[in-house]
């Protein structure tokens, strides 16, 4: 009976000036939210992997957080997710990875796992295997959000910079990576 | 990058994790989110792991994994293995990041080794918790 549920949305450097204390409650609501739904489900006598699956849907729905409505945009402008779900009980596995029309890809990653034999589908083929199995696709703008949008272009100023001053392909290889670093958080 | 871990009243565990990615990324890059082993682990014999952090790092540390592994092969409780993970040598040199652990006797641990990671998790018979920073 000693049932528990643990979340997150994601770690880094979180800027105390521009967090406001608005923005502030904000998050703590939604993680509230999230953490209480998946409780409820141990609570009822439900399981883990609903738990689970029901609270990461929570945080997928927000665009306060990189996942679902909140993805970032890829170099291109356009959003690419990635999830995976584990069931400790069997030791099975879903994954799906590089999908751009799936609003909840932690449900397409859970399908995987239980009707499946594979473990992890990439791109069109995960979208493809989708359609099969009736989640609708989303258009790909479904992901837009002006916060992230904003960070994009922060983010290409940043590369172009660099670009601009390295004068060999291995500089610009060298001053790519350390940049890279500062962005691989999401 | 979000996630989350649970053992349910029959003591069984699960681990989810989903991603948007990092801004800007190219090539088709995969962080660890969806890297079985990596971003996401669950085994009833041990623990269950929901990770968010610097991808390139916990793939190649298999984080994940090796946190349930210690606790799996060494005895040890998911507080201390998450711990030596997070802030063991092999991350030490940039892997940024943290983890969200469960273990089947309803015992958590929220380990990171960054200025801050949004999180929660509730007890039976507790109310929820939730922080940031």
């Amino acid at each position: 009976n000693n049932f528990a549920i643990a979340i997150h949305g994601g770690a880094g450097t979180i800027d105390k000036k521009k967090f406001t204390p608005e923005k502030e409650a904000l998050y703590r609501q939604k993680l509230t939210e999230a953490t209480n739904a998946g409780y409820d489900i141990l609570h009822r006598g439900g399981s883990s992997l609903d738990a689970i699956n029901a609270a990461v849907n929570i945080l997928e729905n927000s665009p306060l957080f990189n996942a679902g409505k909140g993805a970032v945009y890829t170099y291109d402008g356009a959003h690419e997710l990635d999830a995976s779900i584990m069931d400790g009980k069997t030791k099975q596995a879903g994954a799906v990875s590089g999908i751009r029309h799936i609003e909840n890809p932690i449900n397409l990653a859970r399908l995987v796992m239980t009707e499946s034999v594979h473990v992890m589908l990439s791109g069109q083929g995960a979208e493809e295997f989708a359609l099969e199995q009736g989640i609708p696709l989303v258009a790909n703008n479904h992901f837009d959000t002006q916060s992230r949008y904003k960070a994009l272009q922060r983010a290409k100023k940043k590369i172009q910079a660099i670009e601009q001053k390295s004068s060999t392909p291995g500089e610009y290889q060298a001053n790519y990576i350390h940049l890279d670093d500062k962005y691989k958080m999401g | 990058t979000v996630g989350a871990v649970a053992v349910d009243r029959a003591g069984n565990i699960a681990a989810a994790t989903s991603t948007g990615g990092m801004t800007a990324k190219r090539y088709g890059r995969i962080g660890d989110s969806p890297i079985i082993g990596a971003g996401t682990w669950a085994d009833n014999q041990s623990c269950a792991v929901s990770a968010t952090g610097h991808g390139e790092y916990f793939i190649r540390y298999n984080v994940a994994s090796d946190i349930c592994a210690r606790v799996l092969y060494q005895g040890k409780d998911i507080k201390q293995a998450s711990e030596e993970v997070i802030f063991g040598p092999m991350l030490a040199s940039g892997g940024t990041g943290g983890v969200i652990v469960v273990d089947p006797k309803g015992n958590v641990a929220l380990t990171f080794n960054t200025k801050g990671m949004y999180r929660g998790y509730r007890k039976a018979g507790e109310p929820a918790n939730v922080a940031i920073f």
